[in-house]
């Protein structure tokens, strides 16, 4: 279906403590992740501080397939915010 | 700010701050619509250098050079990444992308948290004064996250993650989403790891009331701020051809009318349209409205727009009639044309008058601004309420601070109004949210951090709840202007701030994140879902620990009962006990405290011990509450009143039970 192939962006939570040694930056590993699911997704951003993880445009079947990969904690939709 | 600073005592504050004060260290990060860099309210005179720990930055961009940077704006970074992927690449014919505030909304919170001292500021000449933040030796950092098309999850977290790395100490946004779990919700995790990093997180508690359970925000470590009147208003006059003389609100400042009446319509009789009497764009007849004062009524599209509609098609003034979802709540805004904003009641009498008088007639006075009044603060009926609906047994909002009629700086890029038609540019604006309270928090925030550099974000959180007051001098209840009545905790929390006491609350309920992990847990959580809130990868909840919500050291009280089955209506004798432990810590001279409780009949309250001697300042010391209560029909409520004091302390904690 549509709903299907259309892309949104997603935040993925990582378990930074569990990269593997094979990496030398946790956002060399957090592209890697993300290239085993999508040949196409870009990370938008990286997240260290607040966060570990990243977010990226994806299907959502994409979106389900990273959550299925080790050091993945959580993928979640972007939600829309409002002024106060 | 005008006004605010003398209706929170700020000048009081002076003398209660520490020699060893550091407030010009603390850097207030601003999560908004950017800012507009040449206002004098990010003036720098005075300030010393910046603080070498900082490591944000002034982002170039096409219309902001670093230079617009100072020794009070310390940061300006945009945060559109999300934004564009969502819709579009931004049509910079339309926005800016640039930390530029279009919009005027980020330029008054930031301001209104840690602007620097102007004279002579006003909106058109209303709540004239000398405008000043909450701590006007805070600096300030803007994050733009807000753009024309709403605000993005993945954008709002990543500007939380750079203002924490650049060294921000205090964060404030006032924005949010709708209710969702914490481990779902971006400002609730980013929140989670600034707080564990020592950062005070204030959010607004959104503009959903006065319906309850409307909250947004409402993670027990971020700071969640309602929003209430002040002691000012701006009256206009609602002069009726039959003698009737009703007050509403106005900021109109253009030609007034004459005192003579004008001829007088209702906007819906005055449109070929359904829902003409809400003074929609294009649904007025010129031929019936030309010359005349018209009645709108509220809802729909923006108030400020209906002025404009009803100029465009030729009126000579509006009066604005609240609908029931507004009752008598005024908001003033500065029309386009003389107008005035009236309440429900007011809005029913004037339309008994244009509906029966063959010929009605009307004109409208304004006021100007009145210092004063009372009773104030007032619960704006905007502002959104509890109980909570993730955590019930966490009390929220957790403060009220002024969101009505707030005057501070603005964007020069759109007049007052916001809206595109105005041509007028001001160096203020007077707008209402709780987008306005929440920013009075921050910098409230900042200057308690400044003052206590050795505090935690709870403790901070801590001492301007219990030290807020729920009463008036008088000893009345503040009131609520959605009901009349007397305001609930789900509509105060812990009550309105008071920032003289709260430099001097004597006890402080501390919590670790490590306390926030267990309270996760006690949630029920899974392992998976609270590591991607905290980042910690070792954390686990104890198989053989039964946590609790109730263990959290909160600085206020939230019982959620559960109504026995068979009880709705005639309620049961079965009693449930219910208890909660928290622990106080000392941050003022040696002393004694001893407990009082105000307790609802329906819930008997037992504190154990009666008595908390401290030593030293740091020692802490535990009790317990025990809250009883037999069943009561479901969607019972009930309130109280918990308070230590040592005489001249008053660490007061609201107490609010429900039965579901």
């Amino acid at each position: 279906s549509l709903a299907e192939l259309r892309k949104k962006t997603y935040i993925v939570h990582m378990a930074k403590a569990q990269m593997p040694a094979a990496f030398a930056e946790h956002s060399r590993w957090y592209d890697a992740s993300l290239r085993s699911v999508s040949d196409t997704a870009e990370v938008l951003y990286t997240y260290d501080t607040v966060a570990h993880g990243f977010c990226a445009r994806l299907t959502p079947a994409e979106a389900r397939a990273l959550e299925d990969l080790p050091g993945v904690l959580a993928v979640h939709p972007e939600v829309r915010y409002e002024l106060h | 700010t005008t006004r605010t600073p003398e209706f929170l005592h700020l000048d009081r504050t002076e003398a209660l701050i520490p020699q060893s004060n550091t407030e010009s260290d603390v850097i207030v990060g601003v999560l908004d619509t950017g800012v507009w860099p040449e206002s004098r309210s990010y003036d720098d005179a005075g300030f010393g250098p910046v603080p070498a720990s900082w490591r944000g930055e002034c982002v170039e961009a096409k219309d902001f050079t670093a230079a617009a940077c100072n020794r009070k704006l310390v940061g300006a970074q945009f945060f559109s990444k999300g934004y564009e992927a969502a819709t579009n690449p931004i049509d910079e014919s339309k926005e800016s992308k640039s930390p530029r505030d279009d919009d005027g909304h980020g330029t008054h919170t930031s301001s209104t948290a840690a602007g620097s001292t102007v004279a002579g500021a006003n909106l058109l000449g209303y709540a004239a004064g000398t405008a000043r933040g909450m701590s006007t030796r805070a600096r300030i950092a803007v994050y733009k996250v807000c753009w024309l098309g709403g605000c993005f999850s993945s954008d709002i977290l990543a500007a939380m993650d750079k203002a924490v790395d650049d060294g921000c100490g205090v964060l404030s946004l006032s924005l949010g989403g709708g209710t969702t779990d914490y481990f779902r919700d971006s400002i609730a995790i980013g929140a989670f790891n600034a707080v564990a990093k020592g950062v005070v997180v204030s959010c607004s508690a959104g503009n959903g009331g006065p319906s309850s359970s409307t909250l947004s925000n409402e993670a027990p470590w971020i700071t969640t701020v309602g929003a209430g009147t002040i002691d000012r208003d701006f009256p206009a006059y609602a002069v009726l051809g039959n003698g009737k003389n009703l007050t509403g609100v106005s900021l109109y400042s253009g030609k007034p009318l004459s005192s003579s009446p004008y001829p007088f319509i209702y906007a819906g009789n005055a449109t070929n349209a359904t829902n003409g009497n809400l003074c929609m764009q294009g649904t007025l007849l010129p031929d019936k409205v030309s010359g005349k004062i018209v009645l709108c009524d509220r809802g729909i599209n923006a108030r400020v727009q209906k002025g404009f509609v009803v100029r465009d098609a030729g009126g000579a003034g509006m009066i604005l009639a609240n609908s029931a979802a507004n009752g008598e709540e005024l908001v003033a805004d500065a029309h386009i044309l003389p107008a005035t904003g009236v309440g429900q009641r007011d809005g029913d009498v004037i339309k008994s008058y244009l509906f029966s008088d063959p010929n009605p007639t009307a004109t409208i006075a304004i006021g100007g601004t009145k210092v004063g009044i009372t009773p104030s603060p007032v619960v704006a009926a905007f502002s959104s309420r509890g109980p909570s609906a993730i955590t019930p047994d966490i009390l929220k909002p957790d403060i009220l601070a002024p969101g009505v009629n707030i005057l501070a700086a603005w964007t020069g890029k759109v007049g007052p109004t916001g809206q595109a038609a105005d041509r007028r540019q001001t160096d203020f604006n007077i707008i209402s949210g709780t987008s306005m309270s929440c920013p009075h928090i921050s910098g409230l925030a900042a200057l308690l951090k400044g003052a206590y550099s050795d505090w935690s974000p709870s403790a901070i959180k801590s001492a301007l709840m219990t030290t807020s007051y729920s009463v008036y001098p008088n000893g009345d209840r503040i009131l609520d202007v959605a009901t009349g009545r007397a305001a609930t905790p789900f509509d105060i929390g812990a009550g309105h701030v008071d920032p003289p006491k709260a430099l001097d609350p004597g006890l402080v309920y501390d919590i670790t994140t490590d306390d926030y992990i267990d309270f996760l847990c006690a949630l029920k959580y899974t392992m998976l879902q609270i590591q991607a809130v905290s980042r910690k990868q070792n954390v686990t909840c104890d198989n053989k620990t039964i946590y609790s919500v109730s263990d959290l050291n909160y600085p206020s009280f939230s019982v959620a009962f559960e109504t026995a089955s068979g009880a709705g209506g005639g309620g049961s004798s079965k009693t449930t006990t219910v208890k909660h432990k928290r622990t106080l810590t000392n941050v003022g001279a040696p002393g004694t405290y001893k407990v009082t409780v105000s307790a609802p009949e329906e819930v008997s309250v037992e504190v154990y011990p009666q008595e908390l001697s401290f030593a030293s300042s740091g020692e802490r010391k535990s009790y317990t509450v025990s809250f009883s209560a037999a069943s009561q029909p479901s969607g019972s409520a009930a309130f109280g009143r918990l308070v230590w004091s040592d005489g001249q302390h008053v660490v007061a904690s609201p107490l609010a039970f429900t039965w579901t």
